[in-house]
């Protein structure tokens, strides 16, 4: 439980996708 | 621009080569570093004022009992059919022979099997194993159940051919375990040449006879340390992105690429980020195992002080099977984190090193790995790794700067990234 508590993904991939992209 | 940045420092700019140089200046000043050996704590040591030097945060020692085996002076000498001095290396936790050594017949095998068949031919007798080289995880059975298998037939040592891709009359060391219940004998590797020729010896049926001398000695577990730094992180500094490498080695060559190269390029990693001002949300932490060559003696240690909080890891990294030229990183997650991770290798396509393969793992992240965190590993060539890996070759001569560079570039890249966005990476 402890495990995924900290991990549940609040954004979209595509969100992340746009986000990665920007450190390019 | 970070990618570009973080590349651009490392393998153009001015801080390309500093992880070679680095490394160079430990290996050629300490030498090997063998777990309980006072060269690894001298390393520690060393290494940790470094870290303090350099400007990282929360540099640390945490303690860890290691175990402490000396090989002392070994040697085997074909008697039969001729005289002819083998090249040997004993292998880890090994127990030594008597002073005058074992005199026997030998049994050359090439398989587990094989020996079973022939069990009753191995009383009294060196087991030599012949095996094929297949590939390290495949072969290395061999070298860590030899002498149990061999003892449990009732042998009085056992002969291991190294397990290594290639051979210019190289032995390879590496840990060996014995088993409760069984009778512990005498263990070391030999040559593939040696393996080899007397398993051609011994299929005319010409008698071979070895004498061989261990001075093999284990003593009680010993003080190390695990080696930690960081840079902390702005938001979420309780969270963790994970980058290692093991500081141990063994006790032959200079540790030079296992793991040193590993080891120092995780520094270099925190160094880059550092040069370049960047500071991500969550905290970037360098450790430097301890005793992994034992069996991730120091990672075990760590793991159970920290795994508290393993909630708060995002990703843990491990850089042991290489630095030469990265073909892409290994990883283990869920099938969204393995997406996102694909999406962090695009930024290093100026690299031409975008690939996410499976299977990312390590001696010292595999507790954490096991437990569901996400773990990456660096691959490169594995072929060249192990024609140097636990031998007198492993030297920095083995090692090449600029390939350094481009590994430690991918080694920051993904490791500030994954700590600098917004959520942790998906379970």
């Amino acid at each position: 439980k402890a495990i995924h508590k900290a991990s549940t993904p609040q954004k979209t991939f595509k969100e992340i996708q746009e986000e990665i992209a920007g450190y390019t | 621009d970070v990618a570009k940045a973080i590349i651009n420092l490392a393998v153009y700019g001015r801080a390309q080569n500093r992880s070679y140089e680095r490394l160079a200046h430990l290996v050629d000043t300490v030498g090997p570093r063998l777990s309980g050996s006072k060269n690894l704590e001298e390393a520690i040591q060393l290494t940790y004022q470094s870290l303090k030097d350099s400007g990282l945060e929360n540099v640390h020692l945490e303690p860890v009992k290691v175990p402490h085996w000396e090989r002392g002076e070994e040697s085997a000498m074909m008697v039969k059919p001729r005289l002819y001095k083998m090249a040997i290396l004993g292998l880890g936790s090994s127990i030594g022979t008597p002073a005058e050594g074992i005199t026997a017949e030998v049994l050359v095998v090439n398989s587990f099997d094989e020996l079973q068949r022939r069990a009753i031919e191995a009383k009294g007798k060196i087991v030599v194993y012949n095996q094929p080289y297949i590939s390290y995880a495949t072969s290395v059975k061999y070298r860590v159940q030899g002498a149990v298998e061999a003892a449990k037939v009732g042998a009085l040592a056992s002969l291991i051919r190294s397990v290594a891709s290639f051979s210019i009359y190289s032995p390879h060391t590496g840990n060996q375990k014995y088993q409760d219940g069984v009778t512990k004998i005498p263990t070391a590797c030999i040559t593939v040449e040696d393996a080899e020729m007397m398993s051609r010896i011994a299929s005319h049926g010409t008698t071979i006879v070895v004498n061989l001398k261990m001075g093999a000695v284990n003593y009680p577990d010993t003080d190390s340390f695990n080696t930690v730094a960081e840079i902390t992180g702005s938001r979420h500094p309780e969270q963790i992105v994970l980058v290692s490498g093991h500081l141990d080695s063994w006790d032959v060559g200079q540790g030079a690429m296992d793991d040193g190269g590993g080891a120092f390029i995780s520094w270099e990693a925190l160094s880059l980020i550092k040069d370049l001002g960047l500071r991500p949300k969550r905290t970037l932490r360098l450790v430097l195992w301890t005793a992994e060559e034992q069996g991730g003696v120091g990672a075990s240690q760590y793991y159970q002080l920290h795994k508290v909080n393993i909630s708060q890891y995002s990703l843990v990294m491990e850089s042991d099977a290489g630095t030469y030229l990265p073909t892409g990183l290994q990883f283990t997650g869920s099938d969204k984190a393995r997406s996102i991770m694909e999406e962090v290798m695009s930024l290093l396509r100026p690299l031409n090193i975008t690939q996410v393969f499976t299977k990312g793992e390590g001696e010292d992240i595999n507790f954490w790995i096991q437990a569901g965190v996400p773990g990456a590993s660096l691959l490169d060539d594995l072929n060249k790794y192990f024609f140097f890996h636990h031998s007198h070759g492993d030297t920095m001569t083995a090692l090449d700067p600029k390939q350094m560079n481009v590994a430690a570039a991918v080694w920051a890249v993904v490791s500030y990234v994954v700590a600098d966005l917004d959520e942790m990476l998906p379970r």
